[in-house]
């Protein structure tokens, strides 16, 4: 389970 | 960034300005699931609501104005401009039975319970069957136009090369995201029929008509 990372996808 | 992600977007953006030109050159969105558009609009707005949060770069950014713009766009044409070209005799499918599902799904499987997290979680499952208004307009009227299999051909083109650009983040950036995959993959073989007659039929310069 990632992190929640910065969400750089669109 | 890699390759695969950025072909991915373009041929995403694509498959939306074909799709906007088409309806706006024609003057008609005859054959166009306008439950779909709507779909991927919900999916847009829910999906970048950090536009208002966080910015990651001018390409993010400018991209998601414009994936919301056009769909906003499109979702004006089909509903208010060209609404009497729509054809919602053939635009029956029943969306509720996607929304609600994919809501309660958002709630329980995700990565963070907090607003912008289960927002996200619910714009992933969405776009996953959001297509599936538009494929089964298909089905029912038999047919569909040539510039309408090419606006499907990149849509479904765009998630394909995103399941590649999370195997190379994965190989080289040890990144990956379940739910984004998981959504990714059924997403890309609801296509898989469709891919099947485009490359069979269209490319060989046949309509593509299914068997009735």
């Amino acid at each position: 389970d990632t992190e929640t990372t910065e969400k750089d996808e669109l | 960034m890699n390759i695969f992600r950025l072909t991915g977007d373009l041929s995403h953006l694509a498959a939306i300005i074909i799709l906007l030109l088409k309806i706006w050159k024609s003057r008609s969105c005859a054959g166009i699931s306008g439950k779909s558009q709507i779909l991927f609009a919900m999916v847009f707005t829910t999906r970048y609501l950090d536009l208002l949060t966080a910015y990651i770069s001018l390409y993010n950014t400018s991209m998601k104005i414009i994936y919301i713009g056009c769909s906003y766009a499109t979702v004006y044409l089909i509903y208010a401009k060209f609404k009497a070209t729509y054809d919602g005799n053939h635009d029956t499918f029943r969306v509720e039975f996607l929304v609600v599902p994919v809501g309660g799904l958002s709630f329980l499987v995700n990565h963070d319970f907090s607003p912008l997290e289960i927002l996200w979680t619910f714009s992933i499952y969405l776009e996953a069957v959001a297509i599936l208004p538009q494929l089964f307009m298909i089905s029912k009227t038999g047919e569909a136009e040539t510039i309408t299999t090419h606006y499907l051909f990149f849509l479904g083109l765009y998630r394909a090369l995103y399941l590649i650009n999370w195997v190379w983040r994965f190989y080289f950036e040890g990144f990956f995201d379940m739910i984004a995959i998981v959504a990714g993959v059924v997403q890309t073989i609801l296509y898989c029929d469709f891919f099947y007659l485009y490359v069979t039929k269209v490319l060989k310069g046949k309509k593509l008509s299914l068997p009735a």
